[in-house]
């Protein structure tokens, strides 16, 4: 595309197609968003973070992913909408312009660049990184069960064979450990939202233990008001709670080790497929879902901006 | 490149716990290959799971020996992603 306005939002595309556009949105924009590398993938592919800044020095953050679990086409798709819609609001949408003139947000869209790769070129299915595991002839991590919070515990698998591997030690993927790094780095993040699909669920710690988090009724709230703004769109039904009320027991994930950095505002989406097409959504839903998505972020990060901690 | 022809992806209605348990016991026979795409959580919520087409029969009538009631949500998963492919090359090509 020769600009983000061409660029178009309602087709799946490539992982260089992606990282084209990052680059193009920074061109275009180069007071609101820079592109930072915080590592490089297992097979040595760069790892990119959006940050959109309208000033300041580390400014309280909400921190966004999408695409950790490769096949899941729609989030990466739906995190380049993201992008252009919050060049396309600040300034125009009250609400983002407020949070913008207080809050940086960092936005990565493709949080598993090797598995992605391979979703394309080998195995559309691949949900998991590609690391090689010594004495295995299986592939990769779950990378959503990799992370220091509950790890190892049930809800994951010590088997390198299956879909929930969740590694030999705690962020030993290094698409894990460089948003570890970045987040204790950064120290001042405030928000964080890791995007999943599909079965139409938002979520909040804990996924490890039946226990509730100390903050859960809030938490709660914040989730009812995000999926009553996210069905208002289109009538997309969600559910939400905890992690391990909702689905089942799931150790070693993301938010999980989020909340117990202190990073109150941590959930987990799990976006749509309305019909029956799973992982396979149409591309002609990758719009309508980020749009509905895009209402419940949006409530996230004004409770985020206005009940600072 | 991978291919999915005669894969199909059933949704299983686990009626009950003890049916929840059933269909687990499925998710650890590593030589059906089977890809969960939502696993077994409590009675009542949906249970996706890609069957390669050589394990289709023996799936199904596990299921259905045990009154395990499924759909067909996807009758060839390949059909699908060979949509999916032709929709991004037509748009890269225009």
């Amino acid at each position: 595309a020769r600009s983000s306005d061409t660029f178009n939002y309602a087709t799946y595309h490539t992982l260089e197609e992606i990282y084209g556009f990052l680059d193009l949105l920074v061109a275009e924009h180069p007071q609101l968003v820079s592109k930072l590398q915080i590592g490089s993938s297992y097979e040595g592919r760069p790892i990119y973070v959006l940050k959109f800044s309208t000033g300041g020095s580390n400014r309280p953050a909400i921190w966004i992913d999408t695409g950790i679990h490769s096949r899941e086409w729609v989030t990466q798709a739906s995190g380049v909408w993201f992008a252009k819609k919050i060049t396309q609001d600040y300034g125009q949408d009250p609400t983002l312009t407020a949070i913008l003139d207080s809050l940086d947000i960092f936005l990565e869209i493709v949080t598993n660049p090797d598995g992605f790769a391979f979703t394309h070129s080998k195995n559309r299915m691949w949900r998991k990184t590609r690391s090689l595991t010594e004495g295995s002839s299986c592939v990769g991590v779950d990378p959503n069960r990799n992370w220091d919070a509950g790890f190892g515990l049930p809800g994951a698998s010590s088997n390198p064979c299956s879909e929930t591997y969740h590694g030999k030690f705690a962020n030993s993927e290094v698409e894990v450990k460089s948003i570890v790094d970045f987040v204790k780095n950064h120290g001042n993040i405030k928000a964080f939202i890791s995007i999943h699909s599909y079965s139409q669920l938002l979520m909040y710690p804990y996924g490890y233990t039946e226990e509730a988090a100390p903050d859960r009724d809030e938490l709660d709230q914040v989730a009812k008001s995000a999926v009553t703004a996210l069905t208002s769109l289109y009538g997309t039904k969600f559910e939400y709670g905890s992690i391990i009320k909702t689905i089942y027991q799931a150790s070693g994930t993301t938010v999980d080790w989020t909340y117990s950095q202190g990073i109150k505002y941590s959930f987990t989406f799990e976006l749509r497929d309305t019909g029956r097409y799973g992982f396979l959504l149409p591309a002609s839903q990758i719009v309508p879902t980020a749009q509905e998505t895009w209402l419940a972020l949006r409530i996230i990060m004004e409770h985020t901006l206005n009940h600072p901690y | 490149k991978e291919n999915f022809a005669g894969h199909q992806v059933l949704r299983i209605s686990a009626a009950d716990e003890a049916q929840v348990q059933k269909v687990k016991e499925l998710e650890d026979l590593e030589h059906l290959q089977l890809d969960f795409w939502r696993g077994p959580t409590h009675p009542g919520a949906p249970i996706d799971v890609r069957v390669p087409f050589p394990s289709l029969q023996a799936v199904k009538i596990f299921l259905e020996a045990h009154g395990i009631g499924y759909t067909t949500m996807i009758e060839d998963v390949q059909a699908l992603l060979d949509e999916e492919q032709e929709q991004m090359f037509a748009l890269r090509a225009w």
